[in-house]
């Protein structure tokens, strides 16, 4: 463990954070994507098959929990919460999400480690989440104003998996010099699909005006 | 070994 992968873990469950807080305190997902937060719920369920047959760490463990259960509490707010649910607006929602689903899994099924349904899976979970925010930034697209809770909460999502690539420099130049193509690739594809929203979010943070993506 | 050091992240 080094300090950008608990940056970039810290990151993440920040961002995950922030967004439970948008959702619990406003009662409202106005702006949130439901897709991208339910692939993000097949994302943790197919990466920690793990959980129960293999310990790595307490810290591992305690996170991987901690990453399924908010995933599954904020697609149940969205889904079924008797106020919440209201302001999700299914019409700005469009992009077609099931469609990354069986790419992602063929790819998956052709470009492994090894053949072993543990890590197929987990394959897939790479791919899978290094688009899954699609969705979520079509919606950002679409929609006139972003909150800065949302803005917030995507800007730390992007973050997080960039802290990651940071960590794999250093633990291939400074740690075990081992060459983890699946994740590094996915891990920058994840975190360049991000760059024009970081670019106009951080204009519109020096700006100080509200954060507007062009259509 | 390959396995266990691959699946050790998040």
């Amino acid at each position: 463990m080094n300090l950008f992968r608990l940056a970039g873990d810290m990151t993440h469950l920040f961002s995950i954070i922030v967004l439970l807080l948008k959702i619990h305190a406003t009662k409202s997902c106005s702006g949130i994507s439901l897709k991208t937060q339910e692939l993000y719920v097949i994302v943790f369920l197919t990466r920690y098959l793990d959980l129960f047959t293999r310990f790595v760490s307490l810290y591992n463990t305690v996170m991987k929990i901690v990453f399924i259960g908010t995933s599954f509490a904020i697609v149940w707010y969205m889904r079924y919460h008797k106020v919440v649910k209201q302001t999700y607006n299914k019409d700005e929602d469009t992009f077609k999400h099931y469609f990354l689903l069986l790419p992602c899994f063929v790819l998956a099924l052709l470009l492994h480690n090894e053949f072993t349904t543990m890590d197929v899976l987990w394959t897939f979970s790479l791919y899978l989440e290094a688009v899954a925010i699609l969705p979520q930034l079509v919606l950002l697209q679409q929609s006139r104003n972003i909150d800065n809770l949302t803005g917030n909460y995507v800007f730390f999502l992007g973050a997080y998996r960039g802290l990651y690539v940071l960590n794999w420099i250093y633990r291939y130049f400074l740690q075990d010099h081992r060459a983890r193509w699946i994740p590094w690739i996915s891990g920058l594809v994840q975190t360049a699909l991000y760059a024009d929203f970081f670019y106009y979010y951080i204009l519109s943070w020096k700006k100080h005006e509200k954060l507007k993506l062009p259509a | 070994d390959k396995d266990e050091d691959q699946h050790d992240e998040l």
